[in-house]
């Protein structure tokens, strides 16, 4: 959800 | 995961390992930045402090932060030991405070959490953003360029490029955008584009990479 998301991408 | 993200990775993989069959193939690193590779230790040190911290994504997640990291700690050892000779630093001038301390200001200002771990995360952000730098700005000063430096630098762009598409996706997608990841990672393809203009226009022609005078 916007603006936070859990650092999925590398 | 979608496959502008998945071929990004892809990219990013396939960089590393042109770098190091550069490397070993021609038994030197000449023409490449210890200072780029240095930030980029520093990228995947910072930016993947929750390895250790028990947050779990996936399994493809954990390997290839696992693999960003030893990877680019083997690079820097082959550049400052095994193939120390072939290293140039009158060639590597770029200072890297110019990228450390702006990047770290734009950290602790921009973040998702005034904690440890997310202020790293963001500055991570930052200085993967222009950690290019110093390599490009050996390339601006020799002039020119071995092929298959310059296949690696193209493959870094491309990385971050496709990460452009893919963010665009998850917003339709999944409804979620991470401005620090999208406004950075602009930035960051934007820097390759005079890059990839003279690599796009001769390298891919089969001209060497040489800039204009």
């Amino acid at each position: 959800p916007y603006p936070y998301r859990p650092h999925d991408e590398l | 995961m979608n496959i502008f993200r998945l071929f990004g990775d892809l990219a990013h993989l396939a960089s590393i390992f042109i770098l190091l069959h550069k490397v070993q193939t021609s038994r030197s690193c000449r023409g490449i930045s210890f200072k780029t590779q240095a930030l980029y230790v520093a990228v995947f040190m910072t930016r993947y402090l929750d390895l250790f911290l028990g947050t779990w994504v996936s399994f493809y997640n954990t390997l290839m932060k696992l693999f960003f990291i030893g990877s680019s700690c083997y690079i820097l050892y082959l550049i400052r030991f095994q193939f120390r000779t072939t290293y140039d630093p009158n060639l590597d001038t770029f200072r890297v405070e110019y990228l450390l301390v702006p990047s770290f200001i734009l950290g602790l200002i921009f973040n998702y959490e005034f904690t440890l771990t997310e202020v790293m995360w963001s500055f991570s952000i930052f200085l993967e953003a222009v950690a290019i730098f110093p390599q490009l700005f050996i390339l601006q000063r020799t002039g020119e360029a071995e092929a298959i430096t310059t296949h690696y630098i193209a493959a870094l762009g491309i990385y971050r490029g496709l990460y452009i598409p893919n963010w665009i996706y998850r917003y339709y997608s999944e409804g979620s955008v991470d401005p620090i990841a999208v406004v950075a990672g602009i930035v960051q393809t934007g820097l390759y584009a005079d890059f990839f203009y003279v690599y796009f226009t001769k390298v891919l022609q089969g001209q060497r990479f040489e800039l204009p005078a």
